[in-house]
């Protein structure tokens, strides 16, 4: 150990293993991740050069190789894997913290075909996912439309003659576009298409397409599949595009957990239409989480390194003092270190809201979606905000070795950035979130009361009663 | 004679803040629509104020999280608890600092004040540096995953910089291309 970097850790005031127990949720479950740490970290398997030395194509196969087997051991790791989350932290030691082909499997797919799926669906979808028998990703983003998901142009018409849905991405402007593992990977995808049945359009709906042949993996007529090349980041990410031509599925393949299409073409709607756009309030509530972690990486790497660094005089003659003690130096780095404790807590709130917000839209109660749906978009456009600058700050305050790949911050920043603009950008996000504070405060008006996050703005106290 | 040490006065910035900001936004929407504008009319001719009232209520939700999540660690070290409570109070001192202006527009904070907070904020950078490197170590990210040779856990940082350098491609040879087209200049 670096003796400068050890003093600073004997000087520490507290025990460091008590916030570790603090911070993984228990001593249990930070046992369970030293120990799937260990094993990525010791197995043979998993030892390749820096994705940094690789090009685009190597960083793919690696990305590949280093999923499927990581597949191939889960049952190897036995008592290790007790939740969902347990998995998450495997996997992404295997991928060394960056975006696997496997990513929108596990992260959207899977939750998607749980959320949205009628019983029958999940029974017939989710074993093949669970066992990698298909592998599938989330197709919404198209080429010419983000964000505003009314106006994605993807078509689904239904056709009670055959009892199928007809899809096709009738512009340029339409074709997916972005979807991770989309263009080489998944064999399956939900797409989000306008439905149209009995020549009415029901908006946006959630179809399982089949891609790609089982036997071959080519992709199936009807669908035009690729990479959509080069990106900031995510070079182990087969970001992809699809283009829809009257492609056929099964009636059985829209997701039918809320709304529904009768074999004779007639709709039933959903209790609330925003239930359709669920998956994307969980994955602005996982990046919360993501945001958090971000910067807690991003001032580890800078406050380490300011510790090990010596830097000037502070007076002719003396020794070098280390970076981290000049005040201008903490006065970068303290409030992000401090932000991704604040994060880190927040990303614990958001994840219980999602949670028993979840439980209750399951017992037929949507009172909260809304809150959810505002608080989550709220909540990851500000971390995100905060943690896609901080970082940049992190990597200036590491001298000219922050801009080698070596640092660690190249990597770290292209792999987080694309959150401020993916499941929402943030500027519109933060719009969806002020347009409910408005509501708040005429719902106010009439008397109504209001929930959890925003109950405070009943609040009469004005400046004087600080 | 503030106390901006105390959590309570903290919180209340915090939440005058972020209602004054959505009060102010939210009667803009009204007066256009008094003008006879429809809502989502307004909405956009307001969006600029509405943004800062979002950023505002988001901000105002972070900091008293961290407080609440705090004040209900009942089973935790005094010392640890020290050191998570200046965490925190720098968190709120450094976000007013960053936002004055929006806590000086509405008489929440005098100009001396916020440099009062600025000054506060100074000062409790020598106690966090004491527990600095402690508190990134307790996040335990591998060095795998951080994939930082500055930031590695032994803080061997310079011998392995120069190992990176030698993992190159570049370096798979000692002549480069750069010599065969130089001939040919």
């Amino acid at each position: 150990i670096n003796p400068d970097l050890q003093k600073e850790r004997d000087a520490a005031t507290f025990d460091v293993e008590e916030l570790s127990v603090l911070l993984h949720n228990g001593a249990h479950e930070l046992e369970k991740k030293r120990k799937l740490e260990e094993l990525v970290r010791n197995d043979p398997d998993y030892k390749s050069l820096p994705f940094d030395f690789l090009s685009r194509e190597a960083q793919y196969e690696e990305g590949v190789r280093r999923s499927t087997i990581a597949v191939a051991k889960k049952d190897q790791l036995g008592s290790l894997i007790e939740n969902h989350g347990d998995l998450i932290t495997y996997n992404t030691h295997v991928g060394r913290g960056k975006a696997g082909p496997f990513n929108l499997h596990t992260g959207m797919f899977i939750p998607t075909l749980v959320k949205q799926g009628s019983p029958e669906q999940v029974a017939k979808w989710l074993p093949l996912s669970e066992n990698y028998q298909i592998v599938g990703t989330y197709a919404q983003t198209e080429m010419g439309h983000g964000t505003f998901l009314r106006g994605l142009e993807t078509t689904a018409h239904y056709d009670p003659h055959t009892q199928e849905f007809v899809l096709n991405s009738p512009t340029t402007t339409s074709i997916k576009w972005w979807p991770g593992a989309l263009g080489k990977t998944s064999t399956h995808a939900v797409v989000l298409a306008q439905l149209y049945t009995l020549g009415k359009c029901h908006g946006i709906h959630a179809f399982v397409v089949q891609l790609r042949s089982l036997e071959d993996h080519k992709s199936l007529p009807g669908i035009m599949v690729g990479d959509i090349g080069p990106k900031f980041g995510y070079g182990a990410n087969d970001n992809g595009f699809l283009k829809l031509s009257n492609h056929r599925i099964p009636r059985e393949n829209m997701l039918m957990k809320y709304s529904k299409v009768a074999p004779d073409g007639s709709y039933s709607k959903p209790p609330k239409s925003t239930l359709t756009y669920g998956t994307m309030t969980f994955v602005r509530a996982m990046i919360v989480r993501g945001s958090a972690q971000a910067i807690a990486q991003g001032a580890t790497i800078a406050i380490r390194y300011s510790a090990v660094r010596r830097q000037s005089e502070m007076r002719p003659g003396e020794p070098e003092p280390q970076v981290l003690s000049y005040p201008t130096q903490q006065y970068k780095l303290f409030p992000l270190l401090c932000a991704a404790y604040a994060f880190h807590f927040v990303q614990v709130k958001m994840i219980e809201a999602y949670s028993e917000v979840t439980e209750l839209v399951n017992k037929g109660d949507f009172s909260r979606t809304q809150e959810l749906h505002a608080l989550s978009s709220g909540l990851k456009a500000y971390t995100s905000a905060i943690s896609n600058t901080g970082l940049e700050v992190c990597r200036t305050s590491c001298g000219g070795h922050g801009y080698s790949c070596a640092s660690g911050f190249p990597a770290l920043y292209t792999n987080f950035t694309p959150s401020v603009t993916y499941e929402g950008e943030n500027t519109v996000l933060l719009l969806q979130c002020a347009r409910y504070l408005v509501k708040c405060t005429r719902d106010l008006r009439s008397g109504a009361k209001l929930p959890g996050s925003v109950a405070y703005l009943s609040c009469g106290c004005d400046p004087s009663s600080i | 004679g503030k106390d901006f040490t105390n959590v309570k006065t903290l919180d209340s910035l915090y939440k005058q803040r972020a209602l004054g900001l959505i009060r102010f936004a939210s009667g803009k929407v009204d007066a256009s629509m008094d003008g006879g504008m429809d809502l989502v009319g307004a909405l956009n001719e307001s969006s600029v104020h509405l943004v800062r009232a979002a950023v505002a209520h988001s901000h105002y939700f972070v900091v008293r999280n961290f407080f609440e999540k705090l004040s209900k660690l009942t089973s935790t070290s005094q010392l640890l608890m020290e050191v998570l409570h200046q965490l925190s109070l720098f968190y709120a001192l450094d976000g007013v600092a960053q936002h004055s202006g929006e806590f000086l527009e509405d008489g929440l904070l005098s100009g001396e004040d916020v440099k009062q907070i600025r000054q506060l904020t100074v000062e409790m950078l020598p106690k966090i540096r004491v527990n600095a490197v402690a508190l990134v170590d307790a996040f335990e990210f591998g060095d795998d995953v951080l994939g930082s040779v500055l930031g590695r856990y032994d803080g061997n940082v310079y011998e392995n910089l120069f190992k990176w350098a030698q993992d190159s491609p570049l370096n798979k040879t000692d002549v480069s291309v750069w010599f065969v087209m130089w001939g040919k200049m």
